[in-house]
């Protein structure tokens, strides 16, 4: 398999922590996240997509990304779901 | 299912449409009646009363409905045309507990075939289930995964899944039981003519796992189908039965004719990952879910015209597509696009195999299994001979399903010395 291109992996990283399969970037430090937590990350994806689970951004899993989807995270932090707004 | 954890203490819930979409080919009585049916979808279930009140109300309606465009004030942008389509609050105190928000960007349909817009019912049902708590599934029926699954047929007909409705019985209970398909308000406008449905009936007896004698069987992406008349089974890589109840075929398979009720072989493309369906003398690819183009004849394959196929898989050690009739094979060369020549051969090349199987397929491990009835034949990867203890009960193996009683001597191949009479 070939390896995932550095886009492929942005885009990885950015959608798994968008929809909660990683922790939410601190915001006052640049974090790098482990290749092993991005790999755990993906696993989930793919299980929860129904995907073979490879832990490897391969173009199955990149394909379902772009897939057309409800905005709402799929691992709820145990914050819970919402970050409301008062009307 | 998945619970978000808050729930509405109320049975009656109010609604309205806020903003509509902005040059939608939907009129605003479309949207409100397809609201109207997505909301009814979920109460018919659990006895909640869904209330459509006007604007000039003193108090907010529970459900706001906005068609909104990028930022809209709340943590959830939209992104235009894809991406994301559409979202919901939990139930709470909050005033925007409950709402929901659809891109205003996308191209909202009704009654429109798979990818010429997005369906608003089936985002509706599906966001009206965040609205009412719960999170998002991963079960593959479930109007409540994720991502956009295409039109979920008539509004007026479309049932939730079983793992939505245990999931929003959980949190408020069933419905009285009489009578249960009131809805739970009179339409405010007569619903708009639904597409045609597949005609797969609800009380369809469904088929028991546990007997074996699948029509097919194949390993798509990781995953074992095992297929039986218009149901089938997903088994995990994982060895999990994702549900012990079957799917229907035509709910998944988007575009396989109606009156294909049998799929007697199956199998995932080398090359392209494409999923060919075979039943009769035809084959169908599929690119996922959706069907691509029309019904082929076997004759591609380099079968004669009228033949049939038993069983079709791919084998990984050469690459090739091997079609299975009877005690005959065919091989295809999926690189060449051609029939290799010198073919059909005798099945017995494949020693221990039994002629005419259910269907055959190839493990995640890369062994090779033939299936009949109830049982399989293992055959270690990269050989063509079967394992000493082959044949083997499939259904504790495969399905989740208890040894059987029989003996499995009499399924050795091969001539039998015995008689057969008419009560054995």
């Amino acid at each position: 398999a070939r390896e995932p291109s550095a886009q492929d992996v942005s885009l990885g990283v950015d959608w798994l922590t968008r929809y909660g399969y990683l922790p939410p970037p601190h915001p006052a430090q640049a974090q790098l996240q482990s290749p092993a937590k991005l790999q755990d990350a993906i696993k989930v994806m793919q299980r929860f997509a129904g995907l073979p689970e490879t832990g490897v951004l391969d173009p199955v899993t990149v394909a379902t990304m772009h897939k057309p989807r409800c905005s709402l995270p799929d691992v709820l932090g145990a914050a819970g779901l919402v970050r409301r707004r008062r009307r | 299912y998945a619970l978000s954890g808050s729930v509405w203490k109320k049975r009656t819930l109010t609604w309205r449409v806020n903003s509509f979409p902005q040059g939608s080919v939907l009129s605003q009585e479309t949207v409100r009646t397809l609201m109207h049916h997505a909301l009814t979808t979920w109460g018919v279930e659990s006895g909640l009363e869904f209330q459509e009140v006007g604007s000039q109300g003193p108090m907010e309606a529970d459900i706001l409905i906005d068609f909104a465009r990028a930022y809209h004030q709340d943590s959830y942008p939209f992104d235009g045309q894809g991406g994301t389509l559409a979202h919901a609050f939990f139930p709470g105190e909050h005033s925007i507990s409950g709402d929901t928000h659809f891109d205003d960007e996308e191209t909202w349909t009704f009654g429109s075939k798979d990818g010429e817009g997005t369906d608003l019912f089936a985002v509706a049902v599906h966001e009206f289930g965040h609205s009412l708590g719960l999170g998002h599934s991963s079960a593959p029926d479930s109007i409540m995964r994720p991502f956009y699954q295409g039109p979920v047929g008539n509004p007026t007909e479309y049932h939730l899944s079983q793992d939505d409705l245990e999931g929003l019985q959980h949190l408020y209970g069933k419905a009285p039981q009489t009578p249960l398909d009131k809805p739970t308000r009179k339409p405010l406008a007569p619903p708009p003519q639904p597409p045609a449905l597949p005609p797969d009936s609800p009380s369809q007896p469904v088929p028991d796992r546990c007997d074996g004698h699948f029509d097919a069987i194949a390993n798509i992406r990781g995953e074992t189908f095992f297929f039986k008349g218009p149901w089938f089974w997903r088994l995990q890589p994982s060895g999990q039965l994702v549900s012990p109840r079957p799917a229907r075929l035509h709910r998944f398979w988007e575009g396989l004719p109606a009156q294909m009720k049998v799929i007697h072989a199956a199998y995932a493309r080398h090359p392209d990952g494409r999923i060919l369906l075979f039943s009769g003398p035809q084959f169908w690819v599929f690119q996922d879910r959706q069907l691509e183009g029309a019904a082929r004849p076997l004759t591609e394959l380099g079968l004669p015209p009228g033949e049939e196929v038993d069983a079709v898989f791919s084998w990984p050690l050469n690459g090739k597509t091997y079609l299975i009739r009877g005690r005959r094979y065919w091989r295809y060369d999926e690189a060449a696009a051609r029939p290799d020549p010198g073919y059909p051969r005798d099945l017995s090349l494949w020693e221990g195999a039994p002629h005419a199987p259910d269907d055959v397929t190839v493990s995640n491990t890369g062994d090779t299994y033939f299936f009949k009835g109830a049982h399989y034949w293992r055959f270690p990867k990269g050989s063509v001979k079967a394992e000493q203890d082959s044949p083997q009960p499939m259904g504790p193996k495969f399905l989740d399903c208890p040894a059987p009683r029989s003996p499995k001597a009499t399924l050795k191949p091969g001539a039998c010395d015995c008689q057969c009479e008419i009560s054995q």
